[in-house]
């Protein structure tokens, strides 16, 4: 079979398969740039992999992305490769693309909950969670975003197995939370983390476990008020922003809080479209459209850290 | 593989937070397996719901009978997922 980039359908919704095969061969065609980490295995066992992209360096401050945490969010996913593709794209030709690989790294996690997408694709398309066994329980698998040390076992999350919102029995239980965790910690010089969403047009920041503000709220807020206007530039679409809590509800235990308490200033979570006619089910005609405009707003991001460092 | 034939997503727009915690209500009902895509938060954010066909008339009255405005967002999930299932395959053929 031939392996090409040329041939792969940035346009519709692929398999697991077919996204790690595409990362090797993003990989083979841009080597001086991009190369495949594993940073650990899921539930199931496979691979957690993260695309790093790199112009050399050690241990150069670094933006995290991750993408399909909640694995029924399938633009998510579909937004990651393609920006990751974009990103490589971009590196020369881009200045602001450029400049930002020239001092800095991004690691970028495109199937951050594989055994939940795999589900979705074979048994329960609208599958949200892991897919760990809970003891005691019949009901399956931990919210992946209620699972971290950050204010771990309050509001909006549940003690209930068979509750979507379920935390898990203690923070970073889950395989899939506890790699990134290490990962991150390892690294330490993460200087970005950034979780990717859907669906319900925002840009949220910390804190999401209480309604306080986040000690650099008026950075954040300015940011994400620059971010969503540019984005909204492409195709009008419109994003709220804000903190998790005065945006939209107290929930404990999440990526973006866990990193801001680690010591990750711009901590940000996108909620990608739609407007509410297909949720979950977003046709593919719009994944394209969703990564551009999406695009703009994480350069905004990623520029404004590489300005201003910390 | 589980279907979702007649389930459908309702767009809900609660007018104040006495609905709001009536919807929470609603979805801590085990009996009825509804599932919020968006959670009620406040009344400026509506909320959507996916509900089940067998949960459908108990769900609508509920909601009726509180005066809770809603619409309906997707008719039938299994639609749209056939749907995306079709194109997938066409896409990759």
């Amino acid at each position: 079979t031939e392996r090409s980039i040329s041939t792969f359908d940035f346009a519709s919704y692929h398999t697991i398969e077919e996204i790690y095969d595409w990362m090797d061969v993003l990989v083979d065609d841009h080597p001086n740039l991009i190369s495949k980490i594993e940073i650990g295995q899921s539930y199931e066992n496979r691979s957690l992999y993260v695309l790093k992209f790199s112009t050399g360096g050690s241990n150069r401050p670094a933006i995290w992305l991750d993408t399909g945490i909640h694995s029924r969010e399938w633009i998510t996913q579909a937004t990651g490769v393609w920006t990751a593709n974009k990103i490589a794209e971009e590196y020369g030709q881009d200045p602001s693309v450029t400049a930002i690989l020239d001092s800095m790294d991004i690691f970028f996690e495109i199937i951050a909950n594989p055994d939940g997408f795999v589900f979705t694709h074979s048994s329960n398309r609208l599958w949200r969670k892991t897919r760990s066994v809970n003891a005691g329980s019949d009901c399956i698998g931990v919210d992946p975003n209620r699972n971290w040390n950050a204010g771990f076992g309050g509001s909006g999350s549940s003690n209930d197995p068979c509750s979507d919102l379920y935390r898990g029995p203690y923070a970073h239980s889950e395989r899939e939370v506890k790699a990134v965790v290490d990962f991150i910690q390892g690294h330490g010089n993460v200087k970005s983390v950034i979780s990717i969403h859907s669906y319900s047009q925002m840009l949220l920041f910390p804190y999401g476990y209480k309604r306080g503000p986040a000690a650099h709220h008026q950075e954040l807020n300015e940011l994400a008020k620059k971010a969503v206007r540019d984005l909204a530039a492409m195709y009008g679409t419109k994003y709220s922003y804000g903190s998790i809590a005065n945006t939209i509800y107290l929930a404990d235990g999440t990526t973006v809080d866990w990193a801001y308490d680690n010591g990750v200033k711009y901590s940000f979570t996108f909620e990608l479209r739609d407007t509410g006619r297909y949720g979950f089910l977003l046709p593919s005609t719009q994944i394209i459209p969703t990564a551009t405009e999406t695009w703009l707003a994480l350069l905004d991001i990623m520029v404004h850290v590489l300005e201003n460092p910390y | 593989e589980r279907l979702f034939v007649g389930d459908q997503v309702l767009r809900i727009t609660a007018r104040d937070e006495e609905q709001i915690a009536l919807l929470r209500v609603l979805g801590e009902r085990a009996e009825l397996q509804v599932d919020f895509w968006r959670d009620p938060t406040s009344p400026d954010h509506p909320a959507d719901l996916r509900v089940p066909f067998p949960s459908l008339q108990a769900v609508k009255i509920f909601l009726e009978s509180h005066s809770i405005s809603y619409s309906i967002m997707i008719e039938d999930v299994q639609e749209l997922l056939d749907e995306e299932k079709k194109n997938m395959t066409k896409s990759r053929r």
